[in-house]
């Protein structure tokens, strides 16, 4: 699974990565 | 809490002692939101829940590109519902050493 760090300009960091599977919502 | 398409959960166990915890963003429900939304996954942030403000994370998020500023709103609430919760839990759970 891909995971990207993305940083606010204040310093806070996002951590991006996939919805786990068993998370995801039935459509 | 209502539903607003968003969901935030704990990125980690709390145990009930530190004041800056690790949620997880995602949106279930993109309908419900406003603004355009590109499918990021799932965001995950620190929270000090001593000192920060829902709100200003949600407007980070907009800043940072995840969300439409029209959403800021959907996701200050969504955060501070979880938030919420999260110190009530707290209140309610009695120390082991007490």
């Amino acid at each position: 699974s891909s995971t990207t760090q993305v940083v606010h300009s204040a310093g806070r960091r996002f951590i991006v990565s996939p919805v786990p599977e068993s998370r995801l919502k039935d459509q | 809490a209502e539903d607003t398409g968003v969901r935030v959960e704990l990125a980690e166990e709390d145990d009930g002692k530190k004041s800056s915890i690790a949620l997880k963003l995602w949106v279930e429900d993109p309908k419900k939101l406003k603004g355009k939304y590109k499918d990021n996954g799932a965001i995950e942030f620190s929270y000090d829940l001593e000192k920060e403000v829902p709100e200003d994370v949600a407007q980070e998020m907009v800043e940072t590109g995840f969300f439409h500023e029209s959403d800021a709103k959907i996701v200050g609430k969504s955060i501070r519902d979880r938030v919420s919760l999260i110190k009530w839990k707290r209140e309610r759970t009695i120390p082991v050493t007490e």
